[in-house]
């Protein structure tokens, strides 16, 4: 049996900016 | 010695790096959609799908090499700036991954993108606001 090679898996939210809105008004 | 090595660009972005959804489905960075992001954001609760409306696009003064980019963030319309490299992919609604330098994207990544313009609609991540 040969072992899988572990892959790295990333989380969705990692790919998307966390833009965060600063209320200045 | 050991060449140094370019500096660290972040490998989730890489071509065939595996992405794991909210749903916990495994898909490969290329082939993501919209759907799974809107999907992802509803079922992990606290997140919120944001639709962000790119409204500038300059190079940075201050960081050389970086582009500063403006956006207009949910239905507050709120501004809010973020300086990147120009190979930074965004993912744009109906459209799919997009940066400011597509050719730079695919040297360092070997991701396909788009040409990021003003007017494109990203999708960003806010935290979910309590009713």
């Amino acid at each position: 049996n040969v072992e899988p090679r572990s892959v790295p898996v990333f989380p969705w939210h990692s790919l998307v900016p966390f833009l965060a809105p600063t209320q200045s008004d | 010695p050991a060449p140094t090595p370019a500096p660290s660009n972040p490998s989730h972005f890489m071509k065939g790096a595996i992405i794991q959804l909210a749903t916990g489905e495994l898909k490969r960075v290329e082939d993501l959609q919209t759907q799974d992001f809107v999907r992802s954001a509803e079922v992990s609760g606290g997140l919120k799908i944001d639709s962000s409306m790119v409204v500038d696009i300059r190079t940075s003064q201050q960081r050389p090499g970086l582009v500063v980019l403006h956006f207009t963030v949910g239905e507050q319309q709120s501004k809010v700036t973020i300086d990147v490299p120009p190979e930074h992919p965004f993912f744009v609604f109906g459209q799919g991954w997009s940066s400011c330098s597509p050719e730079r994207t695919a040297q360092l990544y070997g991701l396909a993108c788009h040409h990021l313009q003003v007017g494109d609609v990203c999708v960003s991540i806010t935290l979910q606001q309590p009713p």
